[in-house]
């Protein structure tokens, strides 16, 4: 877990690719 | 490549320069809009007709009760020392004056602190507010407050500097709020330049006398209408994204940028998913709130309506201040859907536009984010906002349909994307 957001590194890393397929 | 579609759609492409000529011809076409007005009938019988010639989902009007508060002639005139006419607009929801008005000597103070200080001599005079323009938040105390304020040291009526950053002798009106169990006393606001004479006058020791009269009438609440459109979500359609701004205005100027561009901009997004033939997973849903200006009428009655739905209210997104060239989005919500707001406004590097600021602010999206919704606003160069802000200024003329392209754009692709993320914010 990202200490600083609180959310699983992992998950953020598969939204942040999700977003970035909007580019 | 879903965001750089939006943004060449909108900034370059065929739609560029749309939302500017749609709020011009409906400016043009049906004029200021106050809360229970014929105006504001046409303002949203237009706009209902228009979402669904443009072939919007559920356009749908939902029946609300708001204020009905009507202005009527009004004036005021510096008797002494000398006779010298006064701009003013009285201020919503004041009551009038006596049809032979009201003639009184003036106190002229810059602070609630001095005015109580100076509590002795305000009784039965004219209180003037000479209060330094600081920030809108902090400065609009004196439009909200001092009527009341001032009957409650025996003040016959308050005249109020008007809240503007910039003055051409041009008074700005906005809503006042009465206090329970205080005498009501007529209250308009006058221009800066008016409430820095008297206040050179009075610091001289010269003696000054107004004369104020008001027609000002509050007609019983009014019916009237949240204006709706949708794109529905092809998977989670029960979820929604709500982009909005108000259709309601102040009765002066024409309200194209308080709040017809951020109406019209929000409409824009709509229309720019549909022309890409684009459809996210969630509902994008546009709301035209009515009787916002006298406190979010409209949009508080909407709220505790579909309140039970919060569970399934992704984002609710408001642009009402100004749609001047853009400069990012404000965002209120938890730092998990911080990072992923980030992430989206990256998308908006074609333009430039990708910084996500704090607090998002909008006086109809705010019954939601208090309730734990994550919410935006677009942020935008307002830095001439407050010029023209409730006064006569408000015109077409300060709009500009380069901004309007590019706040359309940020608007759309945040909506957009969003809408069709995969799972809703966190919250």
């Amino acid at each position: 877990t990202d200490s600083q957001h609180g959310v699983s590194s992992r998950k953020l890393e598969r939204i942040k690719e999700e977003v970035a397929g909007y580019k | 490549d879903a965001a750089k579609s939006i943004i060449d759609l909108a900034v370059y492409g065929s739609a560029q320069n749309r939302s500017y000529e749609r709020l011009a011809l409906f400016v043009d076409t049906i004029g200021n809009r106050v809360s229970g007005s014929d105006n504001l009938k046409k303002a949203i019988k237009y706009m209902y007709s228009a979402l669904q010639d443009d072939k919007l989902q559920n356009v749908s009007l939902e029946s609300v009760k708001v204020p009905h508060w009507e202005r009527g002639k009004e004036s005021a005139m510096m008797l002494q020392p000398r006779q010298k006419n006064l701009a003013i607009l009285g201020l919503g929801g004041s009551v009038g004056t006596p049809p032979e008005g009201i003639s009184a000597e003036v106190i002229v103070v810059s602070s609630f602190a001095e005015l109580q200080s100076r509590e002795q001599e305000a009784k039965g005079k004219i209180v003037v507010y000479n209060q330094p323009y600081v920030s809108y938040g902090e400065t609009v105390q004196y439009r909200s407050r001092g009527a009341s304020e001032a009957a409650k040291v025996g003040a016959v009526a308050s005249l109020i500097r008007s809240v503007a950053s910039l003055s051409i002798n041009s008074p700005h009106t906005g809503w006042q709020d009465y206090q329970n169990g205080v005498p009501k006393i007529p209250t308009a606001c006058i221009t800066v330049e008016d409430a820095e004479l008297m206040a050179r006058l009075s610091s001289r020791g010269v003696k000054i006398v107004v004369q104020l009269n008001m027609g000002a009438v509050q007609h019983p609440d009014a019916d009237s209408f949240n204006t709706v459109a949708e794109i529905v979500g092809s998977k989670y359609p029960e979820q929604v994204v709500i982009v909005s701004g108000h259709l309601d205005s102040w009765d002066v100027g024409q309200g194209a940028m308080d709040d017809g561009g951020g109406a019209f901009i929000s409409w824009e997004a709509l229309s720019l998913i549909r022309d890409l033939g684009l459809r996210p997973k969630r509902t994008i849903r546009l709301v035209l709130w009515t009787g916002e200006e006298e406190g979010g009428v409209g949009s508080s009655q909407y709220y505790e309506r579909h309140k039970v739905n919060i569970r399934n209210m992704d984002l609710v997104m408001e642009s009402d201040i100004g749609t001047f060239m853009p400069v990012g989005m404000q965002f209120s919500g938890k730092p998990e859907a911080r990072v992923i707001m980030s992430e989206v406004m990256k998308l908006l590097a074609p333009i430039n536009i990708t910084k996500l600021y704090d607090n998002a602010e909008g006086t109809d999206i705010s019954f939601w984010m208090q309730a734990g919704v994550p919410g935006a606003s677009l942020l935008d160069d307002a830095s001439r906002y407050f010029w023209f802000h409730h006064s006569e200024g408000d015109t077409m003329t300060v709009q500009n349909p380069i901004w309007m392209n590019h706040c359309a754009a940020v608007w759309t692709v945040v909506a957009y994307v969003v809408a069709d993320l995969e799972e809703m914010l966190p919250r």
